[in-house]
């Protein structure tokens, strides 16, 4: 359960303050399936920022399964963030000197798990996504929807409780897109894992369970 | 007037041999609009690479404007991209030290304009886009939206005879994505701009004049 108390967040360039976020009041819980809508700068990607523990607020509280965030246990943060968050960021943020494998892997590093047991896990979601055959390729010698399936690849092979995907389909054809779709609506359904969209994909909007709006830093009805 | 000739692109990678074209032959002539549509990895990038002069292919021919293209004079290649060309790349690739009105400036610092001239033209693009007011913001001070209408600006300022976009509407939301068709669907129409797009979006097929469908590497009818 997730819950944002009249949250704010400013950035400043120089002598300019950009208000991105202006006093945001949300909860999700357990097992929803969201998509965040909005034009393009209204702030989807800070709001996400600030859901999966990677930014912090200007202003205004933020609430972990009841445990108020107070971002000064750098490591604290650290560990809850691998534990139970998946990130699909915007730009992918692949590590350009690893293979689509050694990058998938890479969460799973951290974990008890023997090089096997990653392999077999590792092998298994790039299967799911469709670029099994491409595991060996550095992110330059993929295409823009090989490079996007790997970076969702990465965020659900740890086997997060919530999944934050920032325009997950923004690169891939229809097909591709319908497929990592069903991916995640069974996750959810089965799992209850909870996922939390930005998108600007009807497709995501129409199979949301929910929908919230954001316009100029403002949730909308 | 592009023409390609038996065209045939392979990656290898170390030992391995990837035939990401296989037997193009295609002609695109001036004014048109054409959209080239199919799966991800299914040559779509390699394909705009190659007539955007950025690639050279592994075997078969390129004629632009009826000569024949060799890739040995690379200043001569240079040029003619600057000239004639304008690029929308899938990742953007922006100058990152360099804020969004700089980024768009850059191809016009080797042409004859004064700094007044490339000013007034830059806050034009950036207007057409609607980011003006984002100019002086670098690209990790943007949006991914923000991000891919700076490169469309930047592709546009120079006033090219081509315009090559790999998915430029990929994270724009569908009133921007709108807008910014309509300002090439109007270069095309009143300038006679060639306009050749990969893409996955519906709406962009749509309105192309000409759709061109690739599928592992060949062109299906
Ligand atoms: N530098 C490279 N080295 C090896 N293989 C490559 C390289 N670049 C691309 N490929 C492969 O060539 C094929 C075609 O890639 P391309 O980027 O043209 O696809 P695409 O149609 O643009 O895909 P998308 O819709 O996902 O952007 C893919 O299978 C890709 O993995
Ligand atoms: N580091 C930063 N410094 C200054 N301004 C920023 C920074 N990051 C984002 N912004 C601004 O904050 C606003 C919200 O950005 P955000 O990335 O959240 O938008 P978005 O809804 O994700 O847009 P898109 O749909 O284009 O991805 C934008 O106007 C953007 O220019
Ligand atoms: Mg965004
Ligand atoms: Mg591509």
């Amino acid at each position: 359960r997730i819950e944002f108390e009249n949250i704010c967040k400013t950035y400043s360039l120089g002598k300019v303050l950009i208000p991105a976020l202006k006093n945001i009041n949300l909860n999700i819980t357990e097992g929803e399936f969201v998509a965040i809508s909005g034009p393009s700068g209204s702030g989807k990607t800070t709001l996400l920022n600030l859901i999966g523990l990677i930014d912090k607020p200007t202003s205004g509280t933020i609430r972990f399964e009841e445990n108020v965030i107070t971002y000064n246990g750098q490591s604290k943060l650290h560990r809850l963030r691998q534990a139970k968050i998946g990130f699909i960021f915007q730009s992918f943020n692949l590590i350009p000197v690893l293979n689509a494998f050694e990058n998938v892997e890479y969460p799973l590093l951290l974990t008890k798990m023997s090089a096997q047991q990653r392999k077999k896990r590792v092998e298994e979601m790039l299967d799911e996504v469709g670029i099994l055959s491409m595991r060996t390729h550095k992110p330059r010698e993929l295409s823009g929807g090989q490079r996007q399936r790997v970076a969702i690849a990465r965020a659900l092979v740890h086997q997060p409780k919530i999944v934050l995907a920032d325009e997950p389909s923004a690169n891939l054809d229809l097909q591709t897109a319908q497929d990592i779709l069903q991916l995640m609506a069974k996750l959810n359904q089965e799992e209850n894992v909870s996922f939390i969209f930005s998108t600007h994909d009807p497709q995501i909007v129409k199979i949301a369970k929910r929908v919230v709006s954001i316009r100029d830093g403002k949730l909308v009805n």
